[in-house]
């Protein structure tokens, strides 16, 4: 199944200047790193928290940047007014994860 | 979808 990626290639530069600019140790980046910049979109702890289980796909408690992109994909989406989903729609899989 | 007994990974619980 090739699905083309939900995160389009521009929407995914900006996604990873921003995880570049977060100092990724090892290439990932810990939940106290992230928190605060979901934090920083005002939505509700309990809509943050389903952004990060669906995001964090192999569950270490880390964001990689490509899981990352999609916890910012679903931040920004939410802004917009669009409800976080219950689990991860496959086209929203980053392809390194399928 | 959420691990049994809460997620100790997920800064937001």
């Amino acid at each position: 199944m090739d699905i083309p990626w939900f995160v389009k290639a521009e929407e995914k530069m900006k996604f990873d200047t921003i995880f570049d600019s977060l100092f990724p140790v090892g290439g990932y980046l810990t939940g106290d790193k992230v928190k605060p910049v979901l934090l920083n979109s005002k939505l509700p702890v309990d809509v943050l928290g389903r952004v990060w289980e669906l995001s964090d796909i192999d569950r270490d408690g880390m964001l990689e940047r490509d899981e990352f992109a999609v916890a910012m994909y679903l931040v920004y989406r939410a802004l917009e007014g669009e409800p976080v989903p219950m689990s991860l729609p496959p086209p929203l899989v980053p392809p390194s994860k399928r | 979808q959420y691990p049994a007994g809460g997620s100790s990974t997920n800064p937001f619980l």
